[in-house]
């Protein structure tokens, strides 16, 4: 079982390393990624180590495996997608987003309860009523779902995705969701991470 | 020198606490803070403990002292101010956000480079040119920046961030910025925030 931090850590090398495949490299040592991350080099030792890879201290990393390998260990796949659920401001600007990086995992469709906004397509994802959440979410196996609508709503709305068949949940709405404990919820704030930024800005 | 995943859980504990205060609420468990935040009961009395507080094992921690002992430890205070550089949607949804929640560290100015936005008080805050950066930051003692350009103005506002006497960055830019090691930058990516969840969710 892998710890969080751990996870976190390997999804960022990731990102790392790919940049520098899209900028040519063919090989990279632990200390390049160090420099860019803020690891330690022992650490992305370690933590690669994990995923089964060790490099060597004259030629470092095959950059080609490595990503592969860090791929099938996080299990990223274009076949696992994503939803939005609330099309408001923060929703259309992390579509936008998505849209302009083209990640892996992509945002497969959008939900909100607005008419005006269902059947549109906002940046390359169709947004969908609510009330077809289940279908849509199983017809697109659709796994995890960024929940971004008004606090009010969050509970309903993340009820409503667990009985749709989601099995994580990425809420940006400022409450504690009361979910089922098999459920993963990870909660973002960004005025939390402002004042963590502050704390640290002597 | 406080670690910095530990000033992330006062920050969250603080939040929480507050709540309770706020449903009037006037002592607390740390049981009671762990089925909300995560970390367990242990590790919660261990963070207070280094921020000079012990609770009683049969009355758990007084909330007026505890909310009071985490602030200044924190050193939340509403001098310190938070500024936004780049008000396209993310910025904008950002400023909301800060609008609807009144944080005690609140953000007192945004600049952009476009002068249709330029003069215009969004969600509560004056958008400045860019180019009264420096004056602005001394004047309103804004400490922190939270970095909303496109990837590609990223290092150069950063840059002039800096010049300008910022100390901390909070960046949404999906670039590594290259700044003076002094200054303390924070790199947050809602799609690798996605690949975790994706990556826990089973
Ligand atoms: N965590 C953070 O850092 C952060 C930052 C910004 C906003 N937020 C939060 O994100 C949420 C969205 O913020 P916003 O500014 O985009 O709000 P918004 O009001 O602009 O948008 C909310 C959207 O959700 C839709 N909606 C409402 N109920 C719904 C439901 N049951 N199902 C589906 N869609 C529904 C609305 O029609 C609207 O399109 C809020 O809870 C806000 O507090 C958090
Ligand atoms: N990290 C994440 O999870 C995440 C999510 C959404 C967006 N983003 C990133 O955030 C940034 C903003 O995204 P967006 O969708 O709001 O973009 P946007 O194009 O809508 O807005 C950018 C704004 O920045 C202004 N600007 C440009 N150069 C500037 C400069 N030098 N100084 C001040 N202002 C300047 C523009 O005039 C515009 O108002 C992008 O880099 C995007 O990739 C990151």
């Amino acid at each position: 079982k892998t710890p969080q931090k751990t996870v976190e850590r390997l999804i960022q090398y990731r990102r790392i390393v790919q940049q520098m495949r899209d900028a040519g490299q063919e090989k990279v040592f632990s200390h390049q990624i160090a420099r860019v991350s803020g690891a330690s080099p022992a650490q992305i030792r370690r933590d690669l180590m994990g995923v089964g890879y060790s490099g060597s201290p004259a030629h470092g990393y095959i950059i080609h495996d490595l990503l592969q390998g860090i791929y099938e260990f996080l299990g990223l796949t274009e076949k696992k997608g994503a939803c939005i659920v609330g099309l408001g401001s923060l929703g259309r600007a992390i579509l936008g987003y998505f849209h302009e990086q083209n990640p892996v995992l992509k945002i497969k469709a959008a939900f909100d309860t607005d008419p005006a906004k269902t059947g549109i397509v906002f940046h390359g994802t169709l947004c969908h009523p609510a009330s077809d959440m289940a279908s849509v979410i199983r017809d697109k196996e659709i796994t995890v779902a960024i929940l971004t609508v008004p606090v009010e709503q969050a509970q309903q709305a993340a009820q409503q995705l667990v009985y749709a068949g989601i099995r994580g949940i990425l809420n940006y709405a400022p409450v504690v969701l009361d979910i089922r404990p098999d459920i993963f919820v990870e909660n973002r704030d960004m005025i939390q991470a402002v004042e963590k930024v502050a704390y640290f800005s002597k």
